[in-house]
């Protein structure tokens, strides 16, 4: 069985990146064969995992246009069990260049098809936008993972994701839904942290994960090192709340 | 004398809307006639200011479509000498429906060109993304500020965005330059932000403002009072930090 799991908010900053790569790392970790798409031109995926795409090497951009197949661009990352399908910024001129095309929307979709059935998980980092590179991510997924920091600002852009969602799922993608909602940055020093968490679980409810990540040194700075925080400092706080995090994803089946 | 300053970086959550409402804020305050324009469908800056705008109101989206002109759309800030023009969810709509348009690159320096020379700053808010809102607020403005976050990931955005600059200065904007980076999030726990602080000043050299922005709560209590943080807080670190970097772009001239 092979779930696809979409990392996606338009606000920035929220911890789509630090979600998909350490979440990809503890499922693999547990024995999953997992795979990580990283749709994000900025290739901070890419790079957390230690894996910088070439500019004239094959990647996620050249399978949109058509140009290779998703099987060719996968590459293996510093871990058994998770491979990898780097960005480059090339891939920001492919909003521009499908805009015209038909069908566009359904191009991811209709590469992963192609991909013989190997993986247990499929995760998608989305940059912090609404555009086509997020549009293909959710029309292609099973579910949608929302991380939300616990900062004022980030509550704003909850109603305008959820819109979209319901767009992709009425227009694109019928069998779209929830994975779940993600607490992220939580601050135990500050009472704004609690109060967004205490709105977002009346909004939510039963779809928030029960695990709340910290703010944590070890989250920012493992990426510096090319690793998943679980080969950074595995005992840190951070690590502890993501392979929870991927206990919760397991359990929810 | 009307200055135009965009504040950019397509990396998410490194500051640009606690920049762009908190600059502006303390403008104003030392007596300069400043515009806020507020560029990101999120509209974060507009309810940083306290001042959602209504789906029946026009905004930025009617003026980007030909339905009106800016001087339309200006609304009062709860500040003496600041304006606002705020932002709505429908602005996301903007980048699609003039995508076939001629000139569409210029649409905001023709609007902001028909408004009377009341403003001494006009400073513009924009998007996480490098998509037709930010590319018509560069081709805008007269210099761009980026805040660069003391983070490893916001590093690795950079080069994306110089050439975004230069692209657009060779094809757009001819005198369009750097007003300066700002360091934002800078946390004395972690020797993270040092490592940054020294990699972006190796790099920009005298372009780096000599504030550092600290993490500091009032900067993201602030917003949920639809305040900017002189008028939350003036006495806390973020506040004084951002007065310094008032007198920094003053300074500049
Ligand atoms: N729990 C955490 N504790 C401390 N730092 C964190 C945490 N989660 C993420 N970070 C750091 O905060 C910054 C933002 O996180 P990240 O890049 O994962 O967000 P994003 O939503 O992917 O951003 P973008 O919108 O640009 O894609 C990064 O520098 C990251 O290292
Ligand atoms: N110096 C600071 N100290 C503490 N919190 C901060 C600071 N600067 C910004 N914040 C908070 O961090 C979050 C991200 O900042 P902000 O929204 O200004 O970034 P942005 O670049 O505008 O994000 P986006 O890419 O989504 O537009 C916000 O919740 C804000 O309140
Ligand atoms: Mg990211
Ligand atoms: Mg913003």
């Amino acid at each position: 069985m092979k779930k696809i799991i979409t990392v996606a908010n338009q606000k920035g900053g929220v911890g789509k990146t630090t979600t998909a790569v350490n979440l990809a790392a503890y499922l693999a970790l547990l024995g999953y064969k997992t795979l990580l798409l990283d749709m994000d031109p900025q290739g901070n995926a890419s790079s957390g995992l230690g894996c910088r795409a070439q500019a004239d090497s094959d990647t996620l951009y050249e399978v949109l246009l058509g140009k290779c197949v998703l099987s060719g661009v996968i590459r293996k990352s510093n871990l058994p069990n998770l491979d990898l399908v780097p960005a480059h910024n090339k891939l920001i001129g492919a909003e521009i260049e499908l805009v015209g095309q038909k069908g566009r929307e359904y191009i991811l979709k209709t590469a992963i098809g192609k991909l013989d059935d190997k993986y247990d998980y499929i995760l998608i980092d989305c940059p912090p936008s609404l555009g086509l590179l997020t549009v293909n991510s959710l029309t292609a997924t099973d579910t949608v993972l929302v991380p939300i920091q616990c900062e004022y600002y980030a509550l704003e852009g909850i109603t305008q994701l959820l819109n979209t969602i319901r767009l992709i799922k009425k227009a694109l993608n019928p069998s779209l839904h929830l994975e779940g909602v993600l607490l992220t940055m939580y601050d135990v020093r500050t009472s704004l942290s609690q109060a967004v968490v205490n709105e977002v679980r009346r909004y939510f409810q039963e779809k928030v994960f029960s695990v709340i990540i910290p703010r944590n040194v070890a989250l920012s700075e493992a990426p510096s090192f090319g690793k998943p925080v679980p080969l950074y400092d595995a005992s840190s706080k951070g690590a502890i709340a993501y392979s929870q995090l991927a206990e919760e994803v397991i359990a929810r089946g």
